[in-house]
C-alpha cells in the first residue's frame, strides 16, 4: 500500500 | 443512466512545447494527457454505483488491474468516427500510423486500430461504450480480491445492467457480443501497458507520478 501512496489518497479523499 | 450521467467531460491535451523533436513531444504530450485521465478515471470509478461499497483494498486493486482497460474503452470510443486510420486520443491529440511509429508506439497503434475497428463495426451506442468501461474495471482479474462477495455483487450490477438495455432494445445477442470483446480489450491494455513500459525503461520520456505508481503496479 506504501508503494501505492497516490492512489491511496485519491481513493480516500471524499470527492 | 448513472453511468451516462458520471461520465467525464473529454480532456484536451495539452501540447508540449519544451522541445523541438516532434517524436518526443508527441510522447511528452501523451503521457501528460495519460496521467490526468488517470486522476479522472479514479473519481469516476468511485461514482460507479456499487465501487464504493467495495473495501479500499479492492477499490484499489480493481483499479490498479484495469485502469488502461477502462482508458482504451475511451480512446476507441473516441477513435471510431474518426477520418482515415488516426487514434483520437484527445480531441486536439489525434495521431496516425506513422506518428505513433516515429514515436515508439507502432505496436500500441495497431492494437488499438483493432480494438477500435470492432466497435466501430459493432456500431457501439454510448450506454454500452459507458458501460462496457465500468465492466473492465469491475472484470479486471486482480489477483487479490479481499471481498469476493462484494466484487461479485458489483460485476452482477453492471451486467444486469447491460442486459436490461440490450433487452429493452431487443437486441439479445448484444450481451454477449459485448463480453465477448473483453478478451480483446484486455490484450490491447496489455500491449499498452507494456508499451509504456518500455518508454519508462529507456527512459525516453519522464512520466508523472500517479502514471508511473500504476505502471509500476502492472511490472
Amino acid at each position: 500500500k506504501e508503494k501505492h501512496k497516490i492512489l491511496h489518497q485519491l481513493l480516500q479523499n471524499s470527492t | 443512466s448513472q453511468l451516462l450521467l458520471t461520465e467525464p467531460a473529454p480532456l484536451a491535451a495539452n501540447q508540449d512545447d519544451s522541445t523541438n523533436d516532434g517524436s518526443l513531444r508527441t510522447l511528452l504530450t501523451l503521457c501528460d494527457l495519460l496521467n490526468r485521465e488517470l486522476l479522472v478515471l479514479i473519481g469516476w470509478a468511485k461514482q460507479i454505483p456499487g465501487f464504493s461499497g467495495l473495501s479500499l483494498v479492492d477499490q484499489m486493486s480493481l483499479l490498479q488491474s484495469g485502469w488502461m482497460e477502462a482508458l482504451l474503452v475511451g480512446v476507441a470510443w473516441r477513435s471510431q468516427g474518426a477520418a482515415g486510420e488516426e487514434l483520437v486520443f484527445a480531441g486536439n491529440l489525434r495521431l496516425d500510423e506513422a506518428q505513433c511509429r516515429a514515436a515508439g508506439l507502432a505496436d500500441l497503434y495497431e492494437a488499438l486500430r483493432h480494438l477500435t475497428a470492432k466497435y466501430k463495426a459493432m456500431n457501439l451506442s454510448p450506454e454500452e461504450a459507458v458501460t462496457l468501461k465500468a465492466v473492465a474495471l469491475a472484470n479486471s482479474d486482480a489477483d487479490q480480491v479481499d471481498c469476493p462477495d462484494s466484487l461479485q455483487r458489483f460485476q452482477d450490477g453492471l451486467h444486469e445492467a447491460l442486459q436490461e438495455y440490450e433487452a429493452s432494445r431487443r437486441e439479445q445477442h448484444r450481451t454477449g457480443r459485448l463480453l465477448m470483446s473483453l478478451p480483446l480489450l484486455r490484450q490491447t491494455a496489455d500491449r499498452a501497458v507494456q508499451a509504456f513500459l518500455r518508454l519508462h525503461r529507456r527512459r525516453c520520456v519522464p512520466l508523472h507520478k500517479l502514471l508511473l505508481e500504476m505502471l509500476d503496479a502492472k511490472a
